[in-house]
């Protein structure tokens, strides 16, 4: 199904997304 | 109201309601005020958005435009100031709201600005993870939209 396989690819990037931004240092650079 | 318009503004609505304020945080009118906006910060960080400062944000300001408007202000410069001091960026590139248009009119596309700068403050803050992570759990459209208005923030900061 292909509905089925662009939410699957949606979920894929929002959750790329959103873990890479938990990785980032917080607060001000140095 | 054309779609594209409110998109921004009625998702980072959903997401402000998960900050579960005492004020009321379901429509853009009921934000103009300032009150539920002002609660959100802080929680994300009380350190900076203290209890005076939240102090200072009238909550009886009902339909007075100019009350509104001094809220918003309150709540603009702290959050540019945040940005500068606290998370060391600059957002001059950023079109800061037209505050005056969120208290008179309600308009949801400034409202939208000020929101997607709060939503800055939540991604990045020392707590960012727990919001992070209650963003993940928001519907993927609000999601989709959220992920959107932190690109365009990222896009626009200078180190």
């Amino acid at each position: 199904d292909p509905n089925m396989k662009a939410g699957a690819a949606n979920e894929g990037v929002l959750a790329n997304f959103f873990n890479s931004l938990l990785s980032k240092k917080t607060g001000a650079p140095g | 109201m054309d779609d594209n318009k409110t998109a921004l503004v009625e998702s980072l609505i959903i997401w402000l309601q998960t900050f579960n304020t005492p004020a009321p945080c379901t429509t853009v009118a009921e934000l103009t005020t300032g009150a539920a906006m002002s609660q959100a910060l802080n929680q994300i960080d009380p350190a900076w958005f203290t209890e005076a400062w939240l102090g200072r944000i009238k909550t009886d300001v009902e339909d007075n435009w100019r009350l509104k408007v001094n809220n918003l202000k309150k709540i603009l410069q702290m959050v540019v100031d945040y940005y500068n001091e606290v998370l060391g960026q600059e957002i001059s590139n950023f079109p800061l709201p037209e505050l005056s248009l969120v208290a008179e009119h309600s308009d949801p596309v400034q409202l939208g600005r000020l929101l997607q700068l709060i939503l800055g403050c939540a991604v990045r803050c020392e707590r960012k993870q727990e919001y992070i992570q209650i963003i993940m759990t928001l519907e993927e459209s609000v999601q989709h939209v959220v992920m959107t208005a932190i690109q365009e923030l990222m896009s626009r900061e200078t180190m």
